[in-house]
């Protein structure tokens, strides 16, 4: 067996379904989940109880979702076949999730199919904290092993396993059913809601270039450009000129939205690109590119999800020359000649080692580095290591751009 | 080789590649890096692959060895014991 490094903290979990996949009967998917469960509750401390009511916000230890080809969470299914079914290991957010694909055409006593029991059991184990073992035969090897006997018992090697987690039981757990009350609207939830709320009126009207965050930061023919709201800053090689905000629209004609998500220059061309909610507009110097919609056009031509409500970053990285659109904690590369996503993407943010998420802007600076942009701060990127030079804010943007102290 | 044959042959390189950088089988920092990969990485790596499912260890992507990528799978990495990286580690 193999442990992750990370495992619960306790032994009271809970878990939630989000959903129920329509190949089976809901009812069926609950036994055989309950299930699931009891097979690692048999042998150790640990007891799972389901949360029926939730909030948008996590609200189970485990959280059971069906879900196809891309689902928010960076790995995106592939159809039918291959990859079956995902978890995270133990912790905050994500973490104790289980992803099934339901491309798979799932079922619970038929030799035809993918047996739900085995696959969840095996998630299970990933989010309780196992990673895949070698043992051919154990649960936690990582290929389907198809339907198991209806009184399925833990092989050894995951026994070892999750008993050296959580130690060792000797009665029968079941996981128990409670209803706990939506939590929706606690007084946590309310205070982070206001906070949002009063951080957004402080914003309107705003023409201070000092104590705010900003939307977007790019470079465009070597100028920094710095932009919240409807104004933007332009930061020129040696420093800002004139820290006098100006119109967005009084420098790109016809722009139609009062600010903007991300902005980047295209390689070929020098183009630059605006993404404001699921739109995104071409120009070329200060007018929009001939016959482009004034509305702009929808993010799905670019081929990304009809879902994805915004980009928040846009960036060629100068690393490899590749451009790179960011939204919430997934990424996807960016082909310019294609005007099209590559393949296999989105795949999660974690990669870019120690960039807070989700991100306002990213961009490369004159020096040559990438600087990943949060709130009032900027990370300075450390390319061949794929890391942030340093885990707390490399410094203030304000006070590096914007000649402020 | 014909040409066909030839594309046909980078596509299965290419397919395999990304599936040993999904599943933890390249010792790199990153999938970004996929474009970087020296030959010999990429022996080493499918000699991984192959030691994790009891496979030969031919360092190809021999039949036997694409035949195991497609099997029906967790998309969870999978976790190679530290002695599996051999000299690597040590040498970094």
């Amino acid at each position: 067996y193999v442990i992750s490094g990370s495992q619960w903290e306790k032994t009271n979990l809970t878990f939630r379904f989000l959903n129920y996949s329509p190949d089976v009967k809901f009812t069926k998917i609950r036994t055989v989940i309950y299930e699931a469960f009891r097979v690692w509750s048999q042998v150790t401390h640990l007891t799972f109880t389901e949360i029926m009511f939730g909030s948008a916000k996590k609200d189970a230890d485990i959280r059971i979702m069906f879900a196809q080809k891309f689902h928010h969470d960076g790995y995106p299914f592939d159809g039918p076949g291959n990859i079956l079914a995902h978890a995270f290991f133990p912790g905050e957010n994500k973490g104790g999730d289980a992803h099934f694909d339901d491309d798979e055409n799932w079922t619970v006593d038929s030799d035809e199919g993918v047996n739900l029991f085995m696959v969840a059991a095996h998630e299970f184990g990933h989010a309780l904290g196992l990673s895949h073992s070698k043992t051919p035969g154990s649960l936690m090897y990582p290929w389907y092993a198809g339907k198991q006997s209806k009184y399925y018992t833990l092989p050894k090697d995951d026994v070892e396993g999750i008993q050296k987690l959580y130690g060792v039981k000797n009665s029968n757990n079941t996981p128990v059913i409670v209803l706990v009350p939506n939590h929706e609207g606690s007084k946590e939830d309310k205070d982070e809601k206001k906070e949002e709320e009063e951080d957004e009126n402080k914003d309107e009207g705003f023409v201070d270039n000092c104590t705010h965050k900003f939307d977007a930061i790019t470079r465009i023919r070597g100028d920094v450009y710095i932009f919240k709201g409807k104004y933007f800053w332009r930061w020129e090689s040696g420093g800002m000129k004139d820290s006098s905000p100006i119109l967005i629209t009084q420098f790109w004609y016809n722009y139609p939205e009062d600010s903007v998500d991300a902005v980047f220059e295209r390689k070929k061309g020098s183009k630059i690109m605006f993404f404001k909610g699921n739109k995104y507009w071409l120009y070329d110097a200060n007018h929009m590119e001939k016959a482009w919609p004034i509305e702009g056009r929808p993010l799905t031509e670019l081929g990304l999800p009809a879902d994805l409500k915004k980009i928040d970053a846009a960036f060629t990285w100068s690393y490899n020359k590749r451009t790179y659109l960011v939204s919430d904690d997934m990424y996807w590369k960016f082909d310019e000649n294609e005007n099209y996503v590559v393949y296999d993407y989105p795949r999660d943010m974690k990669i870019w080692q120690g960039v807070p998420t989700p991100l306002d802007a990213a961009f490369q600076f004159n020096d040559g580095k990438t600087y990943f942009i949060k709130g009032k701060h900027y990370w300075e990127f450390l390319d061949s290591q794929m890391r942030v030079k340093t885990k707390l804010p490399t410094g203030n943007i304000s006070e590096r751009w914007m000649q402020c102290k | 080789q014909p040409r066909t044959q030839r594309s046909a042959g980078t596509n299965i390189q290419k397919k395999g590649m990304k599936y040993l950088m999904e599943f933890g089988y390249v010792n790199g920092p990153s999938l970004e890096m996929e474009n970087l990969m020296s030959e010999e990485a990429q022996v080493k790596a499918i000699r991984r692959f192959q030691a994790f499912a009891n496979l030969p260890l031919t360092g190809r992507l021999d039949h036997r060895t694409i035949e195991w990528m497609e099997k029906p799978r967790c998309g969870n990495k999978d976790t190679l014991p530290e002695d599996t990286w051999g000299n690597e580690r040590k040498k970094r």
